[in-house]
């Protein structure tokens, strides 16, 4: 929904109800519209004044991705059932091949089925080397693997796929907490990003699940997915204010190149129609 | 937990011995935060809380003794309405009954498709899955897998165009004796006219007993959009939500029943072939209002 669909003679609903419809939230939306009857916000003001706070908000956070001094740079992606997590990964992984790096993929999710041979395919289609082991094998033996062949093969970059999962599984959510400390335990250090995949459509839920894996696993990022469909993901604007956790990448679509650095220009211009 | 704040609110109560109408605005704007939480439709949440207002007059429940309670139960009952009943698969005895499942990316049709062919299975029916994903990556192998693992019978021959490939379906269950058709179609998005067409043509061409739309529960208020988006396309006939087992409280389920007035037959609960419900309306309604 654009911000001036509507008539401007009740500026502050139409902001609220933009607000609402871009699951900023309730509470984000009570907190700015007491803003600016505080600050006095005209009604031809305010549009601006919340795409300031959007953007300070955004701005607040650094998108860029942090390679360690030591190769390889180890990335695992984790997030809710069906976000776009294995995807995402061939997509990084399309454009870090293009950028001249040696990349290299494990299959984590030893859970779902097909997972594996899903990642696999991408790895042909790139011509990237995969490393995976049959489904129900335990995942932290795949990670262990990957590690040391990443480390004989002289990997720039080992992008690491986990299992889809709900974040009210706490049995589940230790399991990722074993896989991190299986890479730590190799390579001396976190993964150098841990990047939680978001799906755009998502509602109040993204709070939650930001929130508990967070508090079980280091979360250095945010890959939003599903951007072009009909959902602006206006959810990481609370995310973001709330846990000042980076919004890294965005994903518009299927295909190996819908994968951009996160901007935040760029994204106020499409949230704002 | 509304509850909670609703009994603060009406707490002075007790020492007044009636409620103002700045208290009964008070537990309205309670009531309209706990939906919008829960993912409700901000259109439906503000429908819902006038008409909470409209009953709670009509109750006098300025008078009340039990105001919270009272408030409580109204709400309850306004968010059963929406929801309607539960309702099972349409199938037809003697024929090849179609159903198919349709939805956006990831929702958790290719999941759902084999905990339906397990759950018919056991009500006596012989379902075949049917893939009908010609694009995501081991999309047809992540259903043979689903399939094999848990002795359930799949369609694999996925050669030529989909209509083509449908008929054969249709042939290969007239063959063996199966009497549903489970389809599980592509990820697509309401949005996108060229995917929606070929639904489109897929329910213009054959006879579909049951087209169900699949909708993640985590979904925001985008879900009144995506559920008209799919109304204008095709028939549908139900809606299933999965990964209720999530903290997700739902409210999406509200939008679907609110623009397509079809019902929820189904809630997935987990990633296992056995974790599908049969839609509940009072579970339903207390997991969004907490
Ligand atoms: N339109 C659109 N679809 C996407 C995007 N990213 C992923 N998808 C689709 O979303 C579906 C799920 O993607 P996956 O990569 O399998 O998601 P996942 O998180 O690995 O799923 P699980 O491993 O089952 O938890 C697939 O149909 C993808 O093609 C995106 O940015 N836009
Ligand atoms: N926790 C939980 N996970 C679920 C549920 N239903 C499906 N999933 C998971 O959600 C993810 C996506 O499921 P799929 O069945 O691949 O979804 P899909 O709609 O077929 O995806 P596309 O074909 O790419 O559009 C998988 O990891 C499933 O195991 C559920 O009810 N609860
Ligand atoms: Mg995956
Ligand atoms: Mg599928």
């Amino acid at each position: 929904k654009k911000i001036f669909e509507k008539n401007d003679s009740n500026s502050i609903e139409n902001i609220e109800e933009f607000m609402l419809e871009n699951n900023f939230g309730v509470e984000f939306a009570e907190n700015f519209i007491e803003k600016i009857r505080e600050e006095r916000v005209t009604d031809k003001n305010i549009e601006e004044t919340l795409k300031e706070s959007i953007k300070n908000i955004l701005d607040n956070t650094d998108p860029k991705i942090h390679f360690a001094n030591s190769i390889p740079a180890v990335f695992l992606f984790v997030g809710t059932n069906g976000t776009g997590k294995t995807t995402s990964i061939a997509k990084l992984a399309h454009l870090y091949k293009n950028q001249g790096k040696k990349v290299m993929l494990v299959a984590g999710d030893t859970f779902r089925a097909a997972a594996s041979k899903q990642l696999e395919i991408w790895a042909t289609k790139l011509n990237i080397p995969i490393v995976m082991q049959k489904e129900g094998s335990d995942p932290g033996a795949v990670v262990f693997d990957g590690l040391n062949s990443a480390v004989s093969k002289n990997i720039d970059i080992l992008l690491i796929d986990s299992a889809g999962r709900v974040e009210t599984k706490k049995n589940l959510l230790k399991e990722l907490q074993k896989i991190e400390r299986v890479i730590e335990k190799k390579i001396g250090r976190k993964p150098d990003e841990t990047l939680l995949v978001l799906d755009a459509y998502t509602g109040q839920n993204g709070l939650a699940q930001i929130e508990i894996f967070s508090s079980m696993v280091n979360i250095s990022g945010i890959i939003l997915t599903k951007i072009d469909g009909s959902s602006s993901g206006g959810i990481i604007i609370p995310i973001v204010q709330k846990y000042g956790i980076p919004v890294k990448f965005i994903c518009t679509g299927e295909n190996i190149e819908d994968i951009e650095q996160f901007n935040t220009e760029a994204f106020i211009k499409m949230l704002s129609g | 937990n509304l509850k909670i704040n609703l009994q603060i609110i009406f707490k002075k109560l007790r020492s007044k011995g009636k409620l103002s109408n700045e208290d009964i605005k008070n537990s309205l704007r309670e009531i309209r935060v706990t939906l919008l939480e829960a993912d409700v439709n901000y259109k439906i949440a503000k429908e819902i809380v006038d008409k909470v207002a409209e009953e709670a007059k009509k109750q006098n429940i300025v008078e009340s003794l039990t105001p919270a309670e009272q408030i409580i139960t109204i709400l309850y009952n306004e968010i059963k309405n929406i929801l309607g009943d539960a309702s099972p698969i349409n199938i037809e005895p003697n024929k090849r009954n179609l159903v198919m499942l349709a939805g956006l990316q990831g929702s958790g049709k290719t999941t759902t498709a084999a905990k339906l062919a397990k759950f018919l299975k056991e009500q006596g029916k012989r379902p075949l899955l049917i893939p009908f994903d010609f694009k995501r990556p081991a999309a047809m192998e992540q259903l043979i897998a689903l399939a094999k693992n848990n002795n359930l019978e799949v369609f694999e021959e996925m050669t030529g165009n989909p209509i083509l490939v449908l008929k054969k379906a249709l042939a290969y269950m007239e063959n063996n004796q199966f009497n549903v058709g489970l389809i599980d179609s592509a990820g697509r998005k309401e949005i996108d006219t060229e995917t929606m067409e070929e639904l489109r043509t897929v329910a213009n061409t054959f006879t579909i007993n049951e087209t169900l739309l699949v909708l993640d529960s985590t979904i925001g208020q985008g879900a009144l959009k995506i559920a008209e988006g799919f109304e204008q396309y095709i028939p549908l006939t139900g809606g299933i939500f999965t990964k209720y087992d999530s903290s997700a409280k739902g409210g999406s389920i509200l939008s679907f029943r609110y623009v397509t007035g079809k019902p929820v037959k189904f809630i997935g609960v987990g990633e296992k072939i056995d974790d599908l419900e049969i839609f509940h309306p009072e579970r339903v309604v207390s997991k969004i209002v907490g």
